[in-house]
């Protein structure tokens, strides 16, 4: 499966829409310190299903919602909607994979997930456009091999963590590998 | 099941051994089970030796050296069960030039397999880029996300 | 005695105040008792607002703005009781280039009372040297000291 | 008062002696990934009195002594020498400066301050050439406002302590300015 592309729209520090297309290969993404780099860690995170909002550096989930700034106004909600291309070998795999919601204008090897936040605290979770359980998703990204291993995302700052980690914290790399 | 983590076990010592060696241009390295009977509970020692050094507790390593044993390990793991997105957030920030270079020559051949989200101020890391994205706040505190070639890098505000 | 630690206290608040808003170009910041009345065993609050965005919890700045908040809380106690020496090592490491930039003026400007050593990998943070000093080890394990001019440094393998 | 030079000598990866001498203002010290940048730092602490080996990296105190690599044999003996020069208004301004012991070849406002420690476990101090107690050293460093102040040495990777420390363990940045 590939990712095709991740959208943010209220979250931190991205107040507007925004796309970010990711092709094969290597995506790099640069500029200077604040401007909202690790911001889109965090909506990969919680896109796929983070549910700690310590480890998205903030006290309270709510803070992931873009909180305005000398330029902009503060905004209601916070969105990340990820696009997920498919590829036929994931269907043979998974015999029993997820029964996606159909839906007229995608293809069927073509899933679009999202997640919102709302000020209200009330939160969303939708697949190709039909609200879900978060259990859904959680079970698809199981299904196609996107669910977070801990060593997916290497967060700035903690790549010494495995090293001064204690020898028994450390099993996880064999029982990842397994 | 006990088999199925031996296997794992021995697995990620050849390959962490294979991949240090790599990134360090020698030395040798190994992951080792506190207790070798035990693979269903143990924990792990990392045991780290940079090229032409002698074999010492690895917190004496420098910065550099722990942060490029750090990537060792998981790009080992990472080999062995790859994923299809991996994101790394500064990983190169304490890595010299030579380091860097053989960082990112990695990162391209992980890549063949998997999508690599890397966020980098290292010129050298940005080289290896296959699409390169900056991101601006022309407007305070309002990210905007803009597609970049190489030559354009000066102008945002990066190394 | 209470008195010389509520002088500290607020010397200590208006130079932070001034110290961060020169690293940053502008923005504010405070460091608050988390007591008003008790100044002899409060701890301490930092409140920090880089130019242009909303006032929020310390932890959701980023890497850089976190370094050189930390930075300007540093100088602004060194500003208000010098020591003959003070020793960075890789403080400069997360900054991007504007703001290695002005972290390397303010460490020029501090060091005419004070002696600076200075690590780092930095190009920027080079050319605010008086004096530029290589370590290598060309035999391996073994480390040997060497006086440099800036036109050197490509040679020895740093940044 | 001023640092005029910082000898190492089979300390960590100074296998053999290395003299840095340190002028005004602002000394760089650059060089690739473990070639001993940090060792210096860690120099510094050393002489100037650290007694925990967890500040210098390392679980025991020999760990500090050149352990040998593939071109050298290990040493038996990691010393650290500091040479000091106080200026006049320093002695005016300790009326109870600690007594130096006097020596012939040094003028009385310059000190050698030298750090040794042996395979042994056995370890010295010298004011000036002459053997003498840890105190002694510690008494000179106040007087001359050399002791190391929490923010004179900002080690590796630890800039961020400050911000994720708990509010009641920053009470040193009032503490040490008042
Ligand atoms: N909910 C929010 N609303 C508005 N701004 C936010 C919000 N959450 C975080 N921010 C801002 O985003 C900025 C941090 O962005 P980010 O961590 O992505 O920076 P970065 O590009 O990774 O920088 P660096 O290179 O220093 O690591 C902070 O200044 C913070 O104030
Ligand atoms: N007692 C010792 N004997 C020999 N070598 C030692 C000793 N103690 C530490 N070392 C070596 O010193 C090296 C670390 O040096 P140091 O931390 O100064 O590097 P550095 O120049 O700061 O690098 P970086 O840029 O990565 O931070 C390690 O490789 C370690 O093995
Ligand atoms: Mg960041
Ligand atoms: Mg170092």
């Amino acid at each position: 499966m590939k990712i095709k592309e991740i959208e943010l729209n209220g979250f931190k520090s991205f107040s507007d829409r925004t796309v970010l297309s990711l092709h094969d290969g290597v995506t790099v993404i640069v500029g200077p310190n604040g401007c909202g780099k690790s911001n889109i860690v965090d909506a990969f995170r919680w896109v796929l299903g983070e549910q700690s909002a310590r480890s998205l550096r903030g006290e309270k989930m709510d803070e992931v919602i873009f909180q305005g700034s000398s330029s902009r106004k503060p905004k209601g909600m916070a969105e990340v909607t990820l696009s997920i291309s498919l590829t036929p070998p994931q269907s043979k795999d998974t015999g029993n994979a997820t029964e996606l919601p159909k839906d007229d204008d995608t293809a069927h090897d073509s899933v679009v997930v999202a997640r919102r936040l709302y000020r209200s605290g009330e939160s969303d979770y939708l697949l190709n456009k039909r609200s879900c359980r978060l259990k859904d998703i959680k079970d698809l990204f199981l299904d196609t091999g996107l669910d977070v291993k801990s060593y997916s995302i290497l967060d700035q700052g903690r790549i010494g963590e495995i090293l001064n980690a204690r020898p028994i914290d450390r099993r996880f790399l064999i029982e990842e590998v397994a | 099941t006990r088999r199925k983590l031996r296997e794992a076990y021995d697995a990620l010592r050849a390959k962490f051994a294979e991949v240090f060696t790599t990134l360090f241009g020698g030395g040798r390295a190994d992951v080792v089970l506190t207790d070798e009977e035990n693979v269903l509970e143990a924990g792990l020692d990392i045991i780290a030796q940079p090229p032409g050094k002698k074999l010492q507790n690895i917190n004496l390593l420098s910065g550099g050296e722990k942060a490029l044993t750090s990537l060792s390990l998981l790009f080992a793991g990472f080999l062995l069960k790859p994923s299809p997105l991996c994101i790394l957030d500064e990983a190169d920030a304490t890595l010299d030039e030579s380091n860097t270079t053989r960082f990112a020559q990695m990162i391209r051949e992980l890549a063949r397999d998997t999508q690599f989200v890397v966020i980098t101020h290292n010129r050298t890391t940005m080289e290896a880029a296959d699409n390169l994205y900056g991101i601006t706040m022309e407007e305070p505190g309002a990210s905007k996300t803009i597609s970049l070639q190489m030559s354009e890098i000066e102008a945002i505000g990066v190394a």
